[in-house]
């Protein structure tokens, strides 16, 4: 799996 | 935060403000279709599950809120408070068809096989294909209020903005979310046939848009 980006987003 | 992002958030907040209070003030949901706005409530549901354990900011929080609220409500004044004047014979698009090749998607195509992140890339993946049933109605039905074509100008404005957020955080701090970028990109492509009839119809002042 590719890194998981923090969901800083809505 | 960007100015991109911030005016998407705010795009897509005054989308449903604008769907909300449509619904609220005529008290009538003719021409909308209930299936869009449940797969909506759906997406905010899957995708904010981390409002309680992550907190990011008092921004982020407020809006999650503020989204999963309104959505919610709008269901709820679609199928319980004015559901006599919800059009069901319209708004017949199959969602299994959305909902089950979006998740054995999410289940294939994900950074993290942990519960949380699937949920998440479901609702990425959802939130891509949501507006379908509503635009399936418009093309059935022939026409839509111009109010409501006002609410899917700032629905599909906010990816668009969020797409150049993306390329805006890609340069600025080598931030590059590949799951969200691409369902992105698909969700305002499905916008664009959209974009074109409200800018050369809508725009011109017409009451309402009828299609060819």
């Amino acid at each position: 799996a590719d890194e998981s980006p923090a969901h800083d987003e809505l | 935060m960007n100015v991109f992002r911030l005016l998407g958030d705010v795009s897509h907040l005054v989308a449903i403000i604008i769907l909300f209070l449509k619904i609220f003030r005529s008290k009538s949901c003719a021409g909308i279709s209930g299936k869009s706005q449940v797969l909506f409530a759906l997406v905010f549901t899957t995708r904010y599950l981390d409002l309680f354990t992550s907190f990011i900011s008092i921004y982020n929080t407020v809006m999650k809120v503020v989204f999963l609220v309104l959505s919610y409500a709008t269901v709820y004044l679609i199928y319980l408070r004015f559901r006599s004047s919800y059009d069901s014979e319209s708004d017949t698009f199959r969602v299994e068809f959305l909902l089950v090749p979006v998740a054995g998607l999410s289940f294939l195509e994900n950074y993290d096989f942990t519960p949380i992140e699937i949920l998440w890339t479901f609702s990425i993946y959802l939130e891509s294909v949501a507006i379908l049933p509503q635009l399936f109605m418009i093309t059935k039905t022939g026409e839509a209020e111009s109010i409501t074509t006002h609410y899917l100008f700032f629905l599909g404005l906010y990816r668009a903005l969020y797409l150049a957020n993306w390329v805006w955080r890609y340069h600025t701090e080598g931030f590059f979310d590949q799951i969200a970028v691409v369902s992105g990109v698909v969700q305002t492509i499905f916008y664009c046939d959209f974009f074109y009839l409200y800018v050369t119809k809508v725009l011109k002042g017409n009451s309402k848009l009828t299609l060819p």
